[in-house]
């Protein structure tokens, strides 16, 4: 079973 | 005081359909280097990021940089107003609480404008860091466009991987499986119909059809995109815009759980 990851996990607010 | 004319009014009609399905609104941030826009789709899985170089417009004009918010829907409609061949300028005062947009006919015959209130949004910027790409894909829009539709018929999601043979796209659901594969492309006469890979190392990722089906809704904006992946990071739709510019979609991957 795959899970959808959520962008801001990859890229850090500013 | 801000002023952008767009010879090729068109461009930003289909910058506006390349948005509008996965944006409700969005700021529109305007500096003397161009246009940018930075937004997250409504559930966080996605972010869209445009940009319009100064250089692209035939009169550009920043005196002050300026953040507009804009309701997409309602910039939709307007934009639904002009003519493909019309010239589009957008303008707004510093400080102002609206914007307006005025198009042109080639011939000057016929000049309409129409003003749309700005909105106050948080602004929610994000840092995409630099990366070295270990898959970078292009291929034809229309054949990604036609990819993504024809897979989304099997299940919510997609699996790409690339190799140096080829990038294999695949779906699996309840009617059974869908696999296209293509190979890079040997000889080609029109470098837009290449199918052109660069790989470091080999990389298979899983991701949310709706989303890729959105993206292709700038298709129409250049005949080829780029696909850049790595492994466990998120995907790189690229959509170049002329001479002006470029639309990128990141997309976050589906990771096992």
């Amino acid at each position: 079973k795959t899970k959808q990851k959520s962008i801001t996990s990859f890229f850090t607010r500013k | 005081m801000f002023e952008a004319r767009l010879l090729q009014g068109s461009l930003l009609k289909k910058v506006m359909e390349a948005l509008k399905e996965l944006l409700n609104e969005a700021a529109w941030d305007c500096s003397d280097a161009g246009i940018q826009l930075q937004a997250m789709d409504n559930s966080h899985v996605s972010l869209v990021s445009l940009n319009l170089r100064a250089e692209g417009f035939d009169k550009y004009r920043c005196d002050r940089n300026l953040s507009m918010g804009m309701n997409l829907g309602s910039m939709s409609k307007i934009l639904k107003c002009a003519s493909n061949e019309d010239i589009i300028t957008i303008k707004a005062q510093d400080n102002a609480d609206t914007v307006t947009f005025v198009f042109e006919s080639p011939d000057q015959d016929k000049v309409s404008d129409y003003e749309m209130k700005l909105m106050n949004l948080d602004q929610e910027h994000l840092g995409i860091p630099e990366t070295d790409y270990a898959c970078t894909i292009r291929l034809p829009s229309s054949e990604f466009a036609r990819i993504c539709r024809d897979l989304s018929q099997f299940g919510e999601s997609m699996v790409i991987s690339c190799t140096k043979e080829g990038v294999r796209f695949s779906a699996t659901g309840d009617i059974g499986t869908g696999n296209i594969k293509l190979a890079q492309s040997a000889k080609v006469d029109k470098e837009e119909e290449a199918v052109v890979i660069e790989m470091q190392e080999p990389v298979s990722l899983t991701f949310a059809c709706r989303y890729l089906n959105s993206f292709t809704k700038a298709t129409s904006l250049s005949k080829s995109v780029q696909l850049s992946m790595s492994p466990e990071v998120p995907l790189v739709v690229e959509y170049k815009i002329e001479d002006i510019g470029h639309v990128r979609y990141y997309l976050a991957p589906k990771i096992e759980d």
